[in-house]
């Protein structure tokens, strides 16, 4: 069973590409062998793993709509994690997809991810800030789904608008699509709006929450401007220990299933 | 001459809406009547001025896609400012927009402004995180751009390629849009990433940048929850006086233009 998990939230950033990335590099250095699909059309995944953008590489772009067999993953510099990378043609591909017609136009990339025989244990999606048709796409081919959610008042208010649409999904297009969690992400403690979203968040939504919480650290939102993961930039530190408490939290929930 | 600014950036979370928000108060402040459009389906200008989402007032949605005579805006708690507020049905109008087919896909905005008669002096424009075809229909009406960038790494990664639209834009379908400029927000002048953010900004896009920095601070994130712009919820703090800062700078280039 390869978990194919979506890392969405149409709210802007909330911490997805940051989540996605991290939380690869947490499951890589158990051993998990990963492929990570950068679908957001600004490649932030994508160049937050040291990997350059815009290439001749393959994309993500060109498996989504590759009509025979898709083309190879990149390897990334960290063992264990290749991707697929974005490029500029992204921008078009809702354009595009929507051109497919009502079947096809979002489960273009369920269709070809069947069609590839890969190695790989897990499986994550980076979304844009969108529930158009890539994110659509992006939820129609996954197993799991995993919000994350600023600990911010305005990341609040879409936050049902995407639970009711992964309800209709999962009745719909994707009856396997389960929500693996919401993980509640630059939780700053010392303030009394981090705490409410928390308080809010667990009443509300119960076991649905992740019991880690990623804390607002510098370094996180330093480390992509190396192109580093968080556990290449500052192995010991805060940022990396609540990812790596991130990944283990996931991998009991996977279990447990 | 009533300007109509676009406030856009397909990265997410930089600070579209607390710009579009705060500056829409700070102009109305300066006596100036605002007319401000909720294009983001998520909602988050129209409860950030306390305005109710998804009720039976004339929506934004239904101005983008009317017929005939556009409907009035909604009036707001503070004077001078009217609103279009978001509805749930702008989920669909991307899909919408694109069977109206190749020319009227990006012109149904700016086609219904033509209609409407209005007394407003300034027309401002929120839009969400993305490059699809609402953003477009909010280029292709607006007379000016304004461009929130947040003292981020990620955040600088997506500026070129937004510039790049900015400018085919302005080669193609609106000769008349000017970019006003990048504002730089969520500053915190304590981090090295905020000075080196500041740094490149200026370095490399000169008088494109705002003089005026907002910085970050909790007040400006604790407002919206209590439907309130910074003016009302903290006159005389940080948030307030950036936002003044901004308008005044705002109007100062406009009336040098
Ligand atoms: N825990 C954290 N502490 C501090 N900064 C963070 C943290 N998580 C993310 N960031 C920073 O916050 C910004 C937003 O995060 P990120 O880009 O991962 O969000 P996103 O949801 O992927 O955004 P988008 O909606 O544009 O895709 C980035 O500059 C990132 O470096
Ligand atoms: N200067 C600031 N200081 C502290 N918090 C801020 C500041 N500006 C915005 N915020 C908070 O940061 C978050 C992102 O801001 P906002 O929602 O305005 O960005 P956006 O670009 O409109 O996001 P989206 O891409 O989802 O539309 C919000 O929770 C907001 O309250
Ligand atoms: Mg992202
Ligand atoms: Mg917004």
């Amino acid at each position: 069973h390869q978990p194919r998990i979506a890392i969405i939230n149409q709210k802007g950033g909330v911490g997805k590409t940051t989540t996605a990335v991290n939380f690869a590099h947490g499951l890589a250095l158990q051993g998990r062998k990963v492929l990570l699909f950068d679908l957001d059309p600004q490649g932030n995944a994508t160049s937050s793993v040291g990997v350059e953008k815009y290439t001749t590489n393959p994309s993500s772009h060109e498996f989504l709509l590759a009509k025979d067999d898709p083309p190879p993953p990149t390897p990334t510099a960290y063992e264990n994690i290749d991707i697929y990378p974005a490029n500029i043609s992204l921008i078009g591909a809702e354009l595009e997809l929507s051109r497919l017609g009502e079947e096809q136009m979002t489960s273009a990339l369920r269709k070809n991810l069947k069609k590839f025989n890969h190695t790989h244990e897990f499986i994550l999606f980076d979304a844009p800030p969108s529930l158009g048709l890539l994110t659509l796409n992006i939820l129609v081919a996954s197993s799991h789904v995993l919000v994350p959610v600023q600990c911010e008042y305005l990341a609040l208010e879409g936050l049902s608008m995407l639970l009711e649409t992964l309800d209709q999904l999962r009745d719909g297009h994707n009856q396997e699509l389960k929500l693996l969690g919401c993980v509640l992400t630059m939780a700053d403690l010392r303030t009394n709006l981090t705490q409410e979203v928390i308080r809010d968040m667990r009443q509300n939504l119960g076991p649905s929450v992740l019991e880690t919480l990623i804390p607002r650290t510098i370094r996180l939102s330093e480390s992509p401007s190396h192109g580093k993961t968080i556990f290449d930039y500052e192995r010991w530190g805060v940022g990396a220990r609540a990812y790596e408490a991130l990944t283990r939290e996931v991998l009991r929930r996977l279990a447990d299933e």
